[in-house]
């Protein structure tokens, strides 16, 4: 573990329990490998480790009795402090249907999301419509079909064109009329690079727009993160995002890119196939979980 | 040409940068940048004469052992293909097998994910699309059961292929591992020897986790090859370095988009270059 790593490094530098200011980066170079192997962007780390830095190498902890020990306590405080704060709130409109867009890379969870914060405010007694706005992937609009189903919970779909604007509008048009309280709008993956798809996305914002844009990443990827979080947040302007399969052994280290580089709160995690698998997303869990 | 750099600790850094940016991990990038300091340090060099040394050196690793798709010797050759949730399954054997059916190969295709939904309608379409036929189950059915008719259907048509998905699931699902190994042992039974290619589907955006699920699904499936999915997008596909040399698994396609032809077979060379581009 980090804390063993930390501990055994500095053992064997003095037995006084004073550090050097070199001996403490020794130990700043242990916890920074801790990260990239942890899958946090390059970058990311970088300047985590400034930060870091500036505290761990003061008086204060280089005379301390316990150097690893306050390391550590100042890298996990670091990370929950950058990590938060939390909002689960879905920040539900008082008197017109609310909005929610779910966007994200191909396979990233997006449709099973939406039907995980279906099952959530369904237990808030509010049955949202679902609208398939991915024309694209073969199933898509069956697949979520099918959640809609399974949940109980209508499913705005039009196959007679392939326009996932007109889709978007046509959903939110009927959610008023019917007067749902919320409206989920499942797109289809994209890569952060394609620019005809990410402008596609850019117009169902405006002629849409959405009161929540929520980015759904998946919590095993590795440096990219930074890449495809900036670039969906510069075209978007994202409310918040949703990391999912966090019920593997990933480390999660794109959390802490993803946060860092949007600035936008993290509001879930996904941690498995079911609709019950959908859970507020707390730093202190994760952050244990960054740095093992 | 632009000028030579003193190789001081800054350099090293900023190529560390370049050899961690490609998700190789931080063992193969430290092990690269000693080497590296051992052999320039205090010299001046070109950072992309330095690249350049170490792309070759890439290439010369992927080279080894890269095989083509496996063969039987009789019989239909049976490709299980198996990967985490959402990595590219399903549309990879829509690929592949239209791949093999531009080179004039018979094939079936079989549904074996009965669990996701709408999972079996989406390989169907595809099978249209393709115009080859098709295995499936009623929901909820036995995958090992889909996998057997699958192989059946394959030696009792005489077509060359039998190409099974499965349902996507994390290595550390013990359950759903065990399930990949029932379904292996199915197949081997109504075909002794197969299936004579397992493939795993990694995804390119994945980090170091690819590692691990590398070890998971080889564990339970005997894994013979990877699909590199989502190659076209900008992550770089690196973790696949230390996947070969851990357990010498090679790459054998890349997926290039989501298209029917957007496959390729795994070309180390592009692959390497592409890395620090
Ligand atoms: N284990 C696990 N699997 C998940 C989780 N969330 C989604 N999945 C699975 O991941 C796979 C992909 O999920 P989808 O909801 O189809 O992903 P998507 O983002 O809509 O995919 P595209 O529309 O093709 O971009 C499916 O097998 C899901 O069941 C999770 O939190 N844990
Ligand atoms: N850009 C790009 N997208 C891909 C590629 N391969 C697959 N995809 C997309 O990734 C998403 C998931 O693909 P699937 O084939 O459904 O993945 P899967 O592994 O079968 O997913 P599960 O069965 O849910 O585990 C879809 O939107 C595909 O179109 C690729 O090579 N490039
Ligand atoms: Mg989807
Ligand atoms: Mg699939």
């Amino acid at each position: 573990s980090l804390s063993e790593g930390l501990q055994s490094a500095f053992k064997s530098l003095s037995g006084k329990g004073k550090l050097t200011e070199g001996n403490m980066r020794d130990g700043l170079k242990i916890v920074e490998q801790s990260l990239l192997e942890s899958d946090v962007s390059y970058s990311v780390v970088k300047e985590f480790m400034a930060h870091v830095s500036e505290k761990a190498l003061g008086k204060r902890v280089l005379l301390s009795l316990r150097p690893h020990e306050e390391l550590v306590r100042i890298v996990h405080e670091e990370l929950i402090e950058t990590l938060g704060p939390v909002d689960p709130s879905l920040h539900l409109k008082a008197d017109r249907p609310t909005v929610l867009m779910l966007c994200g890379l191909q396979g990233s969870g997006k449709t099973t999301t939406c039907g995980k914060l279906t099952q959530m405010l369904r237990e808030q007694q509010i049955e949202p419509l679902l609208v398939a706005a991915d024309l694209q992937r073969p199933a898509a609009i069956e697949q979520l079909k099918i959640i809609g189903e399974q949940l109980g919970v209508p499913v705005h779909t039009e196959t007679d064109h392939q326009d996932p604007v007109k889709v978007c509008q046509n959903g939110v048009d009927r959610a008023r009329r019917d007067g749902n309280r919320v409206v989920i709008l499942d797109t289809a993956g994209r890569l952060a690079i394609d620019e005809e798809l990410m402008a596609q996305l850019k117009r169902i914002d405006k002629k849409v727009g959405p009161d929540q844009v929520y980015l759904v990443v998946d919590g095993m990827t590795g440096q990219d993160a930074v890449n495809s979080a900036g670039a969906f947040n510069d075209a978007l302007e994202l409310d918040g995002v949703v990391m999912t399969k966090l019920d593997g052994d990933a480390r999660g280290g794109a959390l802490l890119s993803v946060k860092q580089v949007t600035g936008v709160p993290i509001k879930f995690i996904g941690t498995g196939e079911r609709f019950d698998a959908l859970e507020p997303f707390r730093p202190e869990g994760m952050a244990g979980r960054i740095l093992q | 040409k632009s000028e030579g750099r003193l190789v001081d600790e800054e350099f090293l850094d900023e190529l560390f940068a370049r050899l961690i940016r490609t998700d190789m991990g931080t063992g193969p990038a430290n092990k690269i940048r000693d080497e590296v300091a051992k052999q320039y340090r205090g010299r001046v060099v070109q950072l992309e004469e330095v690249v350049a040394t170490i792309t070759t050196e890439i290439r010369e690793q992927l080279r080894q052992d890269h095989g083509g798709l496996a063969k039987a010797d009789s019989g239909p050759t049976v490709i299980l293909v198996v990967g985490v949730n959402g990595s590219g399954k399903t549309t990879s054997i829509g690929k592949l097998a239209n791949h093999l059916r531009s080179g004039g190969h018979s094939l079936v295709l079989g549904a074996g994910d009965t669990f996701r939904a709408a999972a079996v309608e989406q390989l169907t379409i595809w099978a249209g699309r393709i115009g080859c036929e098709i295995v499936t189950g009623k929901s909820g059915a036995d995958p090992a059961s889909v996998a057997f008719q699958c192989v059946d259907k394959a030696m009792e048509t005489g077509a060359d292929y039998a190409i099974i998905d499965t349902a996507g699931r994390l290595q550390t699902q013990s359950n759903l591992m065990q399930e990949l190994q029932k379904i292996r042992k199915v197949i081997d039974k109504r075909l002794p020897g197969a299936p004579h290619e397992v493939l795993l589907v990694l995804d390119a955006t994945a980090g170091q986790n690819a590692i691990s699920q590398a070890k998971g699904f080889s564990a339970a499936a005997a894994c013979t090859g990877i699909v590199l999915a989502k190659l076209d997008g900008s992550a770089k596909g690196g973790v696949v370095l230390p996947i070969h040399e851990q357990f010498q698994l090679p790459v054998k396609f890349v997926g290039l988009g989501e298209g029917l032809d957007d496959m390729a077979a795994f070309d180390p060379d592009s692959f390497a270059e592409a890395l620090f581009q």
